[in-house]
C-alpha cells in the first residue's frame, strides 16, 4: 500500500458518499444518471467476486464490502426509493454501446481465460466507461448541480491517483498491471474535459456548472 | 503473455 493508492481509495469513497448523501438528503436523484450507478454496481460485483475466496487484508475486504454496499444503496435510492424523481428522459445513453465492446474486449484481452479473470477484466474495462451516461446526461441537460460536479471531481481524482500509484509501484516493486494501467489512463482521460470545466467554472463558486 | 498477479488493488 502506498499513499497514492490510499488517497485514491479515500477519494473514491468520498465520491460515492457525496452522491449517496446528496440523493438521501435532497430526497431526489434529479440530474443523476441511474445507468452510470447501475454500471458501477456491476463493476464492483464482477470485480469483487474474490471477496469470499481470497483474503488479502482487512482493509481490502472491508473496502470491498463498503463499496458494494454503498453502490447498491445508491442504485436502490435511484430506482426504488426516489424513482419518481429519476430523470429517465435525460438518462438516455445507450449502455449497450458500452457493454458490447467491453464484453468483446474482455474476451480478447485478459490474463487468463478463466471466469474470474475474464470477469475481473470486464470490470476493469467497464469502469473506464461507466461514467459516460452521467457525462452524457450533463451535456444533455446543459448543467450539473455543484454537488454532482464534486462527485465527478473525486471520482476522476481517484483514478488519477491510481495512475500515480502504478508509477510508484513500477519503480519500487517492478509491479505493472497492463490491463489496469491502460484502462485507468483511458478512464482518466475521459475526465480531463470535465476537470477543465470543474476548475474554471465550479471552483469560482458558481452554484451550477453550465456547459458552454 | 501478460501474467496475472495477486489482485491486491480495489
Amino acid at each position: 500500500m502506498n499513499v497514492f493508492r490510499l488517497a485514491g481509495d479515500v477519494s473514491h469513497l468520498v465520491a460515492i458518499i457525496i452522491l449517496l448523501l446528496k440523493i438521501w438528503r435532497s430526497r431526489s436523484c434529479a440530474g443523476i444518471s441511474g445507468k452510470s450507478q447501475l454500471l458501477f454496481a456491476l463493476v464492483f460485483t464482477t470485480r469483487y467476486l474474490d471477496l469470499f475466496t481470497v483474503y488479502i487484508s482487512a482493509y481490502n475486504t472491508i473496502m470491498k464490502v463498503v463499496f458494494l454496499a454503498l453502490s447498491y444503496a445508491t442504485v436502490y435510492l435511484i430506482y426504488m426509493r426516489f424513482r419518481n424523481t429519476y430523470d429517465s428522459e435525460n438518462d438516455s445513453f445507450r449502455v449497450e454501446f458500452l457493454l458490447v465492446p467491453v464484453i468483446g474486449l474482455s474476451f480478447l484481452e485478459h490474463y487468463a481465460f478463466t471466469p474470474m479473470e475474464v470477469l475481473w477484466t470486464f470490470s476493469i474495462f467497464l469502469e473506464a466507461v461507466a461514467i459516460m451516461p452521467q457525462l452524457f446526461m450533463i451535456t444533455k441537460t446543459g448543467e450539473a448541480e455543484s454537488i454532482t460536479t464534486h462527485y465527478l471531481f473525486f471520482l476522476g481524482l481517484y483514478r488519477a491517483l491510481y495512475i500515480a500509484n502504478w508509477v510508484w509501484r513500477y519503480h519500487t516493486e517492478g509491479f505493472f498491471d497492463q490491463i489496469a494501467v491502460v484502462s485507468g489512463v483511458v478512464q482518466t482521460i475521459f475526465y480531463c474535459d470535465f476537470f477543465y470545466l470543474y476548475v474554471t467554472k465550479v471552483v469560482q463558486g458558481r452554484s451550477k456548472m453550465s456547459l458552454p | 503473455r501478460l501474467h496475472s498477479k495477486p489482485k491486491d488493488e480495489l
